[in-house]
């Protein structure tokens, strides 16, 4: 069955492109390995790059820094950061995005699932191009190497087509 | 020529989509 405009094999290789794109924002949670972003934490220090005042000190100390391996830690950071996600799409971007599968959160947290992950980093690319400050972001995108801008140009054309006002 | 796409390069099409999400307001359509 079809899954839009990006199939399997193209969701692993879109996790790469946009675990590279991650790096760019120089987080201090390390963030070089897929296993790395499992946790949440350098996905919650990423939203509040991205905004600071929505994605607060108070939000941010609600993820567990502390999960390591455990899987039930990291699944709910992982719910949490999803949740904020949506939300900040909801009350701050004024759209829904509908008919998106959302990432399965328990494959992420349990197996380091790549394409759940691209999923979950998909909709974090989302939140940055259309933030207040996403001319810096679209900018730093537009630095990145050829190969990378166009996953991530066909993961925002995805995201686009599956949002409404 | 493989990066060519509708007569313009892949650098081209790629500085389009990107230029045109600068200038796109919050909540519009593509």
């Amino acid at each position: 069955m079809s899954t839009g405009v990006l199939d399997s094999v193209d969701r692993v290789e879109l996790c790469e492109s946009l675990l590279t794109w991650i790096q760019t924002f120089g987080v201090e949670a390390p963030c070089k390995t897929v296993e790395d972003l499992t946790s949440g934490v350098v996905m919650a220090q990423v939203l509040q790059k991205i905004d600071g005042v929505y994605f607060s000190d108070g939000w941010i100390s609600r993820i567990k820094s502390e999960a390591g391996d455990n899987w039930r830690l990291k699944i709910s950071n992982l719910k949490k950061i999803l949740k904020g996600i949506l939300d900040y799409n909801r009350e701050i971007l004024g759209q829904q995005i509908n008919d998106f599968t959302l990432p399965d959160l328990n494959l992420i947290g349990e197996h380091s699932d790549e394409a759940e992950l691209g999923r979950m980093l998909q909709l974090i690319l989302g939140c940055a191009v259309n933030c207040e400050q996403k001319q810096e972001y679209i900018q730093t995108i537009m630095m990145m190497e050829e190969s990378v801008q166009h996953v991530v140009m066909t993961a925002i054309q995805e995201l686009m087509s599956k949002e409404t006002p | 020529d493989p990066n060519m796409k509708g007569g313009q390069t892949s650098e081209g099409v790629l500085a389009n989509f990107f230029n045109s999400l600068l200038t796109k307001k919050a909540g519009s359509p593509g």
